[in-house]
């Protein structure tokens, strides 16, 4: 049967202007790192959700993408982290929403699918619940990133009337995903 | 945002979402990553979707499982429903984001309406292809 593996990395106001050649190259490195070590996984029979989890997890684990390490700050300065997996085969699903200590938040969500018989789990009872089930903690500050945090103390002053607009037009700027803000 | 979807050996489908979120976040605010059906759905007998962008609209239009349901309903090829949903649907309200979507013939659809977004896909070729831009 055919095997195929596709993924995302976030959408937004990404363009070559804001966009350096070395930036890109890496970005590139990283999807395709994704996708091969997902796709290894359909290639010697493993299954879909296998092959999510381990792509998903190259991506969680690297700054360059907000999810995991390398996610965008709350107004509180803190990472709070969601993710949801679902299997097409049963129609089984599972997700974790405003979570702080999990390192994994795409297995604490699978977690949930097949070792609960919920759905969705938020805060402090996902955490509770990922503890229980043996998945890796970490402190908050494992998911900081200074990019982001920079981001959103511009971000802040830009609220306070302290940062011109044209901030906004900075390349670094760029990386926002699509320019949604809290 | 970062997300997946596969179809394997067996013919199952998946897919799965995570994110941090949006910066300078707020009262405890859930975008659609984490909403079965609006940033994340499978079914072996439509599509796998994972969604990325302004989840507020993902979320209001169901975005993942509408893709599924027009396949399912009227009949739709899994791009014709994909690029309807986030090039009309969704642009007509301003939504800003992109999805991408698989069917279990391995037919891969990845629309976006913001400038651009990172993704790629591997299949029997052997080689990740990978875009970033419009």
């Amino acid at each position: 049967n055919k095997v195929v593996l596709v993924i995302h990395g976030g959408a937004g106001t990404i363009t070559p202007e804001n966009m350096t050649p070395e930036l890109e190259r890496v970005y590139r490195q990283k999807l395709s790192e994704a996708l091969e070590k997902g796709y290894a996984v359909l290639e010697r029979g493993g299954t879909s959700l296998q092959a999510i989890t381990t792509a998903i997890q190259i991506m969680e684990e690297s700054p360059l993408f907000n999810a995991g390490k390398g996610a965008v700050f709350t107004s509180e300065g803190r990472n709070e982290l969601d993710a949801s997996i679902m299997d097409g085969k049963t129609g089984q699903a599972g997700a974790v929403a405003g979570v702080t200590t999990i390192k994994s938040p795409i297995l604490a969500a699978q977690a949930v699918m097949q070792k609960s018989p919920h759905v969705m789990l938020s805060g402090t009872g996902a955490e509770e619940f990922a503890k229980e089930q043996g998945l890796e903690q970490v402190e908050n500050s494992y998911f900081f990133d200074q990019r982001r945090h920079d981001q959103l103390k511009r971000l802040q002053q830009l609220e306070q009337g302290k940062d011109k607009e044209g901030s906004l037009k900075d390349p670094e700027w760029g990386l926002f995903e699509g320019k949604k803000f809290g | 945002t970062v997300g997946a979807i596969a179809l394997d050996s067996q013919g199952n489908l998946a897919a799965g979402t995570s994110t941090g979120g949006m910066t300078n976040k707020r009262w405890g605010r859930v975008g659609d990553s984490p909403i079965i059906g609006a940033g994340t759905y499978a079914s072996n007998q439509s599509c796998a979707v994972s969604a990325t962008g302004h989840g507020e609209f993902f979320i209001r239009n169901v975005v993942a499982y509408d893709v599924a349901a027009r396949m399912k309903y009227q009949g739709l090829s899994l791009q014709q429903a994909a690029e309807e949903v986030v090039m009309k649907t969704l642009k007509e309200q301003g939504g800003e984001g992109g999805i991408i979507a698989l069917d279990n013939k391995g037919n891969i659809a990845m629309p976006f309406n913001t400038p651009g977004m990172y993704r790629g896909y591997m299949n029997q070729k052997g080689k990740p292809q990978v875009f970033i831009f419009q």
